[in-house]
């Protein structure tokens, strides 16, 4: 690739998104700001469902976001983690540099930060997450994140929990470990 | 998720990502997108890199701080993404993900694992010798 600057790379064919960060540069915004725009290009337009409210619902039906942004010139970075009911979450991280001398928000605590920021507290299902979701329970919440649990994860739907088994073994193991077994 | 690596006229690195995770995911659960050096790492004295793909597989491996360490000690872009690729490689074959690097010349790269239906990775790139932003196509490795 011919050596030249500015560059913007983009995961994926998400040209809206490269788009709307070069044209920030071209008016003399900074690099942060483009990759602010950019990102938050896909947040709006929901790219690939991947990105943004109404997708990749968790097992409660439920949308959350994760975004973070790095300046390279300071090493400053902000983050935001399981960010609930915010759409915005790279513009929440970029505010996470500007206001506070953390580096990662998380949760709700994190949606409480963005709206004391300005960012609108909104509702992050939409029809189609909710249809996914629905889709899912029906499929005997298939495919999951589980293993080792009772009832099989890989063949029904929760709540899991950890065997009987193996919890009566660890007990032992423990206060074996601890009469005769230790540093 | 997107990931982005943005460098500027003067050498200035930033980057970013934004995703909603992986789907059906446990309540709580946090990949590696917001994660530094996992989902995206800049620093202008070196370069810049950005990874999308299994976060749960890749967030162990800090992907992008490895692939812009790589550029440091000069190795070109898409080889840096490559050699990232085959570090998680090792560990897990069939992991699914990618990776773009940029360096502060404005050379840029990607690289994927391939496994069955996942054998290429398209993404964007922008700068004054592309007429407008352009789709770029790497085959995976």
């Amino acid at each position: 690739s011919p050596a030249a600057l500015p560059v913007v790379v983009n995961t994926w064919a998400f040209r809206k998104a490269a788009e709307t960060a070069w044209r920030v540069l071209q008016l003399g915004g900074s690099e942060l700001d483009a990759v602010e725009r950019g990102c938050g290009q896909c947040e709006i337009d929901q790219c690939d469902g991947s990105v943004g409210y109404g997708g990749s619902p968790d097992e409660s039906g439920e949308t959350t976001l994760d975004a973070m942004i790095m300046d390279g010139n300071t090493m400053e970075v902000g983050a935001v983690a399981d960010l609930r009911h915010v759409k915005n979450a790279i513009g929440v991280a970029r505010k996470v540099i500007e206001h506070t001398k953390h580096t990662l928000l998380v949760g709700e605590s994190a949606s409480l930060f963005a709206v004391r920021m300005g960012f609108p507290y909104e509702d992050l299902t939409t029809q189609k997450s909710l249809l996914m979701y629905s889709k899912w329970l029906n499929q005997n919440c298939q495919p999951n994140y589980w293993k080792n649990v009772v009832p099989d994860s890989s063949e029904s739907c929760g709540p899991y929990k950890r065997p009987e088994k193996i919890i009566y073994k660890e007990e032992l193991t423990i206060s074996q470990r601890s009469i005769h077994n230790h540093d | 998720t997107i990931g982005m690596v943005v460098i500027g006229e003067n050498g200035t690195v930033a980057s970013g990502t934004s995703t909603n995770g992986a789907v059906h995911k446990i309540p709580g659960r946090v990949g590696d997108s917001p994660i530094t050096g996992a989902g995206s790492y800049a620093d202008s004295t070196a370069g810049g890199a950005a990874a999308t793909g299994d976060g749960d597989i890749m967030m162990r491996f800090l992907p992008s701080y490895q692939a812009v360490e790589y550029m440091r000690m000069g190795t070109d872009p898409a080889v840096a993404c490559q050699k990232v690729i085959s570090r998680i490689q090792k560990y897990a074959p069939n992991f699914f993900g990618a990776v773009i690097c940029a360096n502060t010349t404005g050379s840029y790269g990607a690289a994927c694992n391939k496994i069955p239906g996942f054998t290429q990775f398209h993404f964007m790139v922008s700068s004054p010798s592309l007429s407008q932003p352009t789709e770029k196509v790497v085959d995976c490795i």
